[in-house]
């Protein structure tokens, strides 16, 4: 309410992480060697691999044999992640097969 | 069936490639099963070409019309064997080497290494695909890799895993019977799967997957090829 006080940084400044996240996440910047061209850029990555580092705790919940942590995709969206590190288009499956034959049944019997 | 089998100890898989920041990988899973069919057919282990998949590949799906192969946006397996059928076959990696774009086309006919003479889709049932692998070679599969970004090592076995949502192409090179499971209850078997995101990646390069449970729906997209002479 005090006029001579104006917000000057943006939401990303005011960026919420868990106590020691930005020290992991400069851990992880100097194990994988990523670079980040502007302070902007840095303070966006770091909210993604915090948010991430809640995904991984989450898959480890899922799944608990494997082993859920920081990657090297851990600064990336999972939207981010998908277009740059998947593309599998749909079809192409057993429904979908005209072009060859669906392979005989093999006897897996014993 | 045995009860473990692996390829990689038989000499039929490459190297882990790394497809970079392209969404190439169903190049990489289509090189992988080729590759293995080839070294079946042979006995020689050829390290072939994605490149060439992803420069000079547009062919799309028989009924999707418009699932078609387009570089580093993505692409299908059995597209990429229709292509290959078509084109007269595949390079070998050194003559048309990965370079994570998509560029002109330099395909070579003079050049190709290996022809594909035939493919088939293996059927939903994880002991056909067992025996499929141990009797055909690596085969070309898809999954849904979310819980692939933050995925370590160990046998992955998520509790949810959308079997729908099918969206990346890896390779299948073998299984193992012991990989403990805490919530299903003691040892269960997995699935060895190939990826293309470098040896750092995972188990050296490697996924291990739940068997036996659809999992990420692993059964609903594997292919298998032939190789003939080139």
């Amino acid at each position: 309410d005090d006029l001579k006080i104006h917000q000057v940084t943006d939401h990303g400044g005011n960026l919420k992480l868990p106590l020691g996240t930005e020290q992991q996440f400069k851990s992880f910047i100097q194990k994988y060697g990523k670079e980040y061209s502007t302070r902007e850029e840095y303070v966006h990555r770091l909210g993604v691999f915090g948010k991430n580092l809640v995904r991984a705790a989450e898959h480890q919940v899922l799944d608990p044999t494997a082993v859920h942590g920081v990657t090297s995709f851990s600064d990336l969206t999972e939207e981010e992640f998908e277009g740059m590190f998947t593309g599998l288009k749909s079809g192409g499956g057993v429904a979908s097969n005209e072009v060859s034959e669906t392979a005989p049944y093999l006897d897996v019997k014993e | 069936l045995p009860e473990s089998f692996d390829w990689r100890e038989k000499g039929a898989v490459t190297y882990v490639k790394m497809q970079g920041t392209c969404g190439s990988c169903w190049a990489f899973s289509t090189t992988g099963a080729i590759e293995g069919a080839n070294f079946i057919r042979t006995g020689k282990l050829l390290s072939l070409s994605e490149q060439q998949l992803v420069d000079c590949d547009n062919m799309c799906d028989v009924k999707e019309k418009d699932s078609c192969d387009s570089g580093c946006e993505g692409g299908l397996m059995t597209n990429a064997y229709n292509y290959l059928m078509r084109a007269g076959g595949l390079e070998e990696e050194k003559a048309y080497p990965y370079t994570s774009k998509k560029g002109e086309c330099k395909f070579k006919e003079d050049k190709v290494a290996v022809k594909v003479a035939n493919f088939t889709t293996i059927p939903l049932d994880e002991n056909q695909i067992a025996a499929n692998l141990v009797h055909n070679g690596p085969l070309a599969v898809g999954l849904n890799a979310v819980f692939m970004q933050t995925y370590i090592g160990g046998v992955s076995c998520p509790l949810i895993c959308s079997k729908r949502a099918v969206n990346h192409g890896v390779l299948l090179v073998g299984y193992g019977s012991k990989g403990f499971s805490i919530l299903r209850l003691g040892y269960r078997p997995y699935w060895i799967i190939k990826n293309s995101w470098g040896e750092k990646w995972g188990e050296n390069g490697y996924y291990h997957l739940c068997r036996g449970h659809g999992m990420c729906g692993m059964n609903t997209m594997v292919s298998a090829v032939a190789t003939a002479t080139s």
